[in-house]
């Protein structure tokens, strides 16, 4: 863009595709961390740079993703963006970035011993290298889809029993460390059969040291019925077809990235109120999740 | 209309507003123009989920030799026409440029077949100046 021309004398801030980069002139290249997860960008360079011949139809084909994981993703387009694709000015999330990645690899083993309404254990790998250093974590949902023949607004308790491997090479004592955690939740399972389990401490470490191979164990085991109010639990209940999903709520400070809160500052003219934090403890979804009363205190102090 | 052709102004009057216009906008001028393309045409949409259409738009026309603050021109902007007019005609005239954007978001399947929505700056020209 014109503003970014002046600052750092390259004639452009367009990334060269891996393939086409080496023919260009040094000038022309972004640093190579920089380069991946900036999805439009390749083949805009790429038919701009292939004067005359069409050849840039041509590309590797790419890995089709699952059709629910798809599903998901066109809804939460249609939450955060106009049907003109302008995002939404409604402040409610500050994520400018939402990855999903399906596991790479499945292995399937059953635990004798964790539980004994057990029915499903994974093991999960998630290669996390489309994620670039310019990108920051804000959250991390694990995305478990149920399958159709659950019926709606039946109450379910499930209990999870997730681990999170890492493997540090570096150190003989205990090449392999795991982070784990078990929890239950109870829901009712409405229209959208989703659940998300908040994984944000789990990965935060990770992520934040580059780490792009995430290895975790689920053990996700859901009954129905609801232990509190005294009904049995049932019948298990088959939670999902296809392993759970990775969803990671991203904030992109590189300069092709749209900053939200930078334009609403250039919107309002009175004095710019303090900026918000962007840690993990701001809600990625902005103030949609918080209670009013809350939000109420809030505008009262400001 | 009959009787004495030559009487009749040559725009039809029932477009008042248009025909008023060009006495007070001169012709040609710079100006936002729209242009719609669909990800479908360059066969992109194999990836590109979300937009279909896309609305960049584009600026086009001349730069008055005067820019007042109709266009938020900088100073210099003037300069440059003297520089153009009056010392090297080299040096050129200012261009009508887009001084405004808006931000697109793509949904977009990565080559490992992961999925990535993303807010992209500056995709969409929403003001021109001259500069």
């Amino acid at each position: 863009s014109p503003h970014s021309r002046g600052r750092d004398k390259t004639p452009g801030l367009l990334e060269a595709p891996e393939d086409a980069a080496s023919e260009l002139n040094p000038l022309w290249r972004l640093p190579k961390g920089v380069r991946r997860g900036y999805a439009l960008l390749p083949p805009l360079l790429k038919v701009l740079s292939d004067r005359g011949h069409q050849n840039w139809e041509s590309e590797a084909p790419r890995l089709q993703p699952d059709s629910r994981a798809l599903r998901y993703m066109k809804r939460l387009y249609k939450m955060s963006a106009t049907k003109e694709g302008i995002p939404k000015a409604n402040k409610s999330h500050l994520y400018n970035t939402v990855r999903l990645f399906t596991p790479c690899s499945e292995c399937k083993h059953r635990h004798r011993d964790l539980m004994k309404a057990d029915v499903h254990s994974v093991d999960l790998l998630f290669n996390l290298d489309r994620v670039t250093a310019l990108e920051h974590l804000l959250k991390s949902v694990l995305l478990y889809s149920f399958d159709t023949s659950v019926p709606t607004s039946s109450s379910i308790t499930c209990t999870c029993h997730l681990s999170v491997k890492e493997h540090d090479f570096s150190s003989q004592v205990c090449p392999s460390v795991s982070h784990s955690i078990a929890f239950s939740l109870h829901f009712e399972v409405r229209k959208r059969k989703w659940v998300e389990i908040d994984v944000t401490s789990f990965l935060q470490p990770l992520i934040a040291t580059n780490r792009r191979n995430i290895h975790m164990a689920v053990n996700f085991t859901c009954l129905m019925g609801d232990p509190q109010h005294n009904t049995e639990l049932e019948n298990t209940v088959n939670t999902a077809t296809v392993p759970p999903s990775l969803l990671l709520y991203l904030n992109d400070t590189s300069e092709q990235a749209y900053h939200r809160w930078n334009s609403l500052r250039h919107r309002r003219k009175s004095p710019a109120r303090p900026r918000q934090r962007n840690g993990p403890g701001v809600d990625p979804m902005g103030d949609k999740g918080k209670d009013t009363s809350q939000g109420k205190r809030a505008s009262r102090r400001r | 209309r009959h009787e004495n052709p030559k009487a009749v102004p040559a725009t039809p009057p029932y477009n008042l507003s248009e025909y008023f216009k060009q006495f007070l906008f001169p012709q040609n001028e710079c100006e936002l123009h729209n242009f719609r393309l669909s990800f479908s045409q360059l066969k992109w949409d194999r990836w590109i989920i979300a937009p279909h259409r896309y609305s960049p738009q584009y600026c086009k026309g001349d730069c008055p030799r005067v820019v007042g603050h109709r266009y938020g021109s900088p100073v210099h902007t003037m300069v440059q026409n003297i520089i153009y007019e009056k010392l090297d005609s080299s040096v050129p005239k200012p261009s009508c440029v887009p001084a405004e954007y808006s931000p697109l978001s793509v949904l977009t399947i990565e080559p490992d077949g992961s999925i990535v929505y993303k807010e992209y700056e500056d995709m969409i020209a929403t003001k021109c100046t001259c500069r």
